[in-house]
């Protein structure tokens, strides 16, 4: 982060609007206050700064933050230049007139919790920084990032910054260190409530009879960000970095991924792009791009958007499992036995020579219920309650062996050994399955 | 990567200007920027940015360049700041 040297001298700051965007979708002011109050509430959150609305009087013109939408030359030595390009600007703190102002560009259009616009919350957070005294980060994450990044939160009532962005505005204004941080003198009565975003409802707790995450059969499989999601009827599980559950519950997907069928009851696969970190779900003979976890608009898409012919000549009508090999960065989507590789650097293309049979992937079941790769380019199948690691770059290494889901990712206790009637067995106690077993 | 088009090295340099990376070129002598300049103020801007530092106008470089921002500078010498402070008092 970076911090230009100057700060306010008092941690009572006031604000105030003084006009509104006026380009569809025209947000109405209501919504335009709420946006400000919570693009303040993420600076107040970390520190002692406590941000109030100036009283609708001629205070309004004496706020220390003065908010305003304009054009081009707005007398200020800063023109805009029109949709895109530079979005806004704010001046740092001082004792000077239009210390602290912030202006927003008001050929931009300024939208909140969709993609179609520019989002006002995101840039509002980052030139408060600006008014604060911050400069420009090349950290990320961080808001202070030059670049317009999209939107920044899914709800914003409970948006919180980055550690570089938290860092750098202690370093100003030093740590919160009230017991309990006022929120904002509670916007909702004196404003109306913030612009409905879809953010997660509670999930209904679902009874762990139905879903015991220790009987395996994932529909799906799928390495988001570094952490691991396993898909089952309407559920998900969601295992850290760490490896660690987050839950032994399972969450349900429809109060978690917004955008997919009401009622959906099976993920048939799911990977992430990396391209650019967006995250494809396969149901039946549709698929839908997310982004972060919001189905983007103009989804779902035919299946044969991918072109995928299988060996006899038919149109592929559902995926099995989809993947990105760490190794050479190309996308595997398996369906009936065999399966296609893409590359999706730039725009997404099949290559050629593909359908091959999965039985090419030595050791491992043919048709697995998802597989994913991990950082170091192992490739794990998962099929029933198991999974088989496949290692990096390799195809048919000749000894794969098969590991248990139950114990090693839903922490399970290990299953007691049983001597099944008619299994070929080794020592007492002891039996051994083959891979179709 | 095709070599980026005269305007758009003409527009490189006033993004690189505008945004702090390159210093305003000296009214008295009119001084040009030099070469090595340039380039050193595109390595960085792309190291600012997490971008690979070739010192080339290069497409990724480009594009992030056309990319909506604020329109403060990455980089503020102080003296851009007194020079905006004694302008403001103005």
């Amino acid at each position: 982060y970076a911090t230009v040297g100057l700060r306010w001298k008092k941690s009572d700051l006031t604000w105030s609007i003084q006009n509104y965007p006026s380009l569809y979708p025209f947000l109405k002011p209501d919504d335009v206050k709420s946006i400000m109050i919570y693009a303040f509430k993420a600076w107040s959150d970390v520190t002692n700064l406590n941000f109030q609305a100036a009283p609708p009087t001629s205070e309004q013109d004496r706020a220390d933050i003065k908010i305003s939408f304009a054009r081009s030359l707005h007398d200020d030595g800063y023109p805009f230049d029109g949709k895109g390009g530079t979005l806004a600007h704010a001046f740092f703190p001082g004792e000077y007139e239009v210390a602290g102002d912030t202006h927003f560009d008001d050929e931009e259009s300024w939208t909140y919790g969709d993609d179609s616009g520019t989002d006002l919350f995101a840039v509002a957070v980052h030139e408060f920084g600006h008014a604060l005294g911050l400069s420009h980060s090349s950290t990320s994450p961080s808001i202070m990032r030059p670049y317009y990044q999209g939107a920044v939160a899914v709800d914003i009532r409970s948006y919180i910054l980055p550690d570089d962005d938290r860092y750098a505005i202690q370093s100003l204004y030093g740590k919160k260190i009230s017991p309990s941080a006022p929120s904002p003198k509670n916007p909702t009565s004196q404003l109306p409530k913030p612009p409905n975003t879809p953010h997660p409802k509670v999930p209904l707790k679902p009874d762990p009879s139905i879903q015991n995450r220790c009987e395996g059969g994932f529909d799906a499989v799928a390495n988001i960000r570094g952490e691991v999601f396993f898909f089952k009827g309407p559920y998900f599980w969601r295992i850290q970095r760490s490896r660690s559950l987050v839950s032994l519950q399972p969450a349900l997907i429809k109060n978690f991924w917004i955008g997919l069928p009401p009622g959906t009851n099976k993920i048939d696969a799911v990977y992430e792009r990396k391209s650019d970190s967006r995250i494809i779900f396969f149901i039946g003979s549709q698929y839908w791009v997310f982004k972060d976890t919001v189905a983007m608009s103009g989804y779902p898409r035919p299946l044969s958007d991918w072109g995928m012919i299988s060996h006899d000549g038919k149109e592929v009508k559902s995926v099995e499992a989809a993947f990105i090999w760490a190794h050479n960065g190309k996308t595997y989507i398996f369906s009936g036995g065999e399966f296609w590789r893409f590359s999706e650097a730039e725009q997404r293309h099949q290559d050629a020579g593909y359908p091959r049979f999965s039985s090419l992937w030595k050791g491992v079941p043919s048709n697995p219920d998802d597989i994913i790769t991990e950082e170091e380019g192992d490739a794990y199948f998962f099929k029933n309650n198991s999974y088989w690691v496949v290692k990096s770059g390799e195809m048919d290494q000749d000894s794969v062996t098969r590991r248990s889901t139950a114990v090693d990712w839903m922490r399970c206790p290990e299953p007691t050994p049983t001597t099944l009637p008619g299994n070929p067995r080794g020592r007492e106690g002891e039996c051994n399955c083959g891979i179709s077993g | 990567h095709l070599a980026p088009m005269p305007d758009q090295y003409s527009r490189g340099v006033d993004w690189l200007s505008r945004y702090g990376y390159l210093p305003p070129p000296d009214p008295r002598t009119g001084q040009l920027q030099s070469k090595e300049g340039i380039e050193t103020a595109i390595k960085e801007m792309q190291r600012f940015a997490g971008l690979k530092d070739t010192g080339k106008l290069d497409s990724d470089t480009l594009k992030l360049m056309s990319t909506p921002r604020c329109s403060l500078p990455d980089i503020i010498g102080s003296k851009d700041l007194l020079k905006k402070r004694r302008r403001k008092r103005r």
